[in-house]
């Protein structure tokens, strides 16, 4: 399950910060994934008491309430990061970026199918560089896009361009990942899928035994 | 190490021990503060160790106060199976706009408990609010609960802690981390966060947050 409560002394009016604490969460604990199974509990509270001072925000669309939006998601995103990096058994943070699709819900959508994937996080966890299991999760997100347009990185390493996979530095590749599993750091993928002008991320965490124990041990 | 501190002046019952996960805001034309839900002005928060979990003395219940009511906005799971405070939190916000407060247990998810789940949760609300001297009618408290699906809550445990609970809040880093463990289950770590941003030149607002999470984790809010 996973809680979250957010506080703000911006004065704000309901009309604003419900639909900005909507869209915040759209584009951060929605797109989290550690083990693909939605709580009976999940929720995100916002409280806006006003304390700061000043006049109040209620128009949706004026500059100081996309600032606060902005606030807001990112601060939401820091948090569902500390989630995914906090997965059970995990020893890694995945962080996806989906770029090029028509919209940022499509390449959302794209890159938490990607983090979500049992075969692509336990890639993750033996230091495998799989585009494959990457391309794979990718296309089957449900999103529609050419094949010869995907291109798939993996930290600073370009795995497939045009749809063709490349001969990459695999050792190198691997090292990447292993150095990010020893300090518990954050592993990146980049998968473009055209030249739309959407760009979407998710998070994730790296597939290990000891998720299945932790699992096996908890009874619900 | 925060927590540990104020743990002690505090004299409040539970253990505090685990460490705090890294902060991962992005960087932007913010500015990333220390503490967490009580970074913003006119916030109180607490965590104590009220006897619900099922093993071991972490804390395992938290208020998040408002020192005046607060615009209120949620989002919640499309679970079918939604748990009890779920359900009570929509209602809550469908009829307010504004509460002024939360109160989260850890140790029981209060899922899948039927009408004794509902009503657990409306006892955690009510007792929130006698804690705090207000009046629910008028500024209601909402609820949360994480921890394992099926069991009830130990209701008469939670509304025996909230007032001790409610004479410790305070505005602290500390308070806030404190509250933050006591959100936990599995999670190897606590999770705060908090930044300042200025939304026009001169006027800057803090934001706070805190969540919880480690497993059964694919969140799919609305």
């Amino acid at each position: 399950t996973m809680l979250g409560v957010v506080t703000c002394d911006a004065p704000v009016a309901a009309a604003v910060w419900r639909p900005a604490l909507a869209a915040a969460c759209a584009a951060s604990f929605n797109q989290i994934t550690v083990d693909g199974d939605t709580s009976t509990n999940d929720t995100v509270l916002g409280l806006a008491n006003g304390a700061a001072g000043g006049a109040a925000i209620g128009d949706p669309n004026s500059p100081e309430a996309r600032a606060l939006g902005a606030a807001l998601t990112v601060l939401l995103q820091g948090l569902a990061k500390s989630i995914a990096w906090d997965g059970e058994g995990a020893t890694m943070l995945l962080e996806c970026t989906a770029r090029g699709a028509r919209s940022d819900a499509d390449a959302r959508r794209v890159a938490r199918s990607v983090v979500g994937s049992s075969l692509v996080k336990s890639a993750m966890f033996g230091h495998d560089p799989n585009w494959g299991r990457i391309a794979a999760a990718a296309g089957y997100s449900g999103v529609d896009y050419r094949q010869e347009d995907v291109r798939i990185s993996l930290g600073d390493t370009e795995l497939m361009r045009g749809g063709q996979p490349l001969d990459f530095d695999a050792a190198a590749a691997s090292a990447y990942m292993k150095a990010a599993a020893a300090a518990h750091g954050t592993v990146t993928i980049e998968v473009s899928i055209g030249d739309g002008p959407g760009v979407g991320q998710a998070w994730g965490c790296d597939l290990s035994y000891d998720y299945v124990k932790i699992n096996a041990e908890y009874t619900t | 190490s925060a927590a540990s501190t104020e743990q002690a002046s505090a004299g409040l019952p539970g253990s505090f021990d685990i460490p705090a996960a890294p902060i991962l805001i992005p960087e932007g034309p913010w500015k990333v503060i220390e503490g967490g839900v009580t970074a913003p002005a006119g916030f109180k928060a607490q965590g104590m160790y009220a006897g619900l979990r099922a093993k071991g003395d972490k804390a395992d219940l938290a208020l998040v106060v408002s020192d005046t009511p607060a615009v209120a906005a949620g989002a919640f799971t499309l679970n079918v199976m939604a748990a009890a405070p779920v359900t009570l939190c929509r209602e809550v916000l469908a009829a307010h706009e504004t509460v002024r407060g939360v109160v989260i247990n850890a140790g029981q998810a209060n899922a899948a408990t039927g009408a004794a789940g509902d009503r657990d949760a409306r006892a955690a609300t009510a007792a929130a609010a006698d804690a705090l001297g207000g009046d629910e009618a008028s500024d209601p408290f909402l609820v949360m609960s994480t921890g394992v699906i099926g069991r009830r809550v130990d209701a008469d445990a939670l509304s025996a802690a909230l007032p001790v609970l409610a004479a410790g809040l305070g505005a602290g880093a500390g308070h806030a981390l404190r509250a933050a463990v006591a959100i936990t289950t599995t999670d190897l770590a606590s999770k705060s966060a908090a930044l300042e941003v200025e939304l026009a030149p001169g006027r800057t607002v803090r934001l706070g947050g805190m969540c919880k999470g480690s497993g059964m984790i694919h969140p799919n809010m609305a």
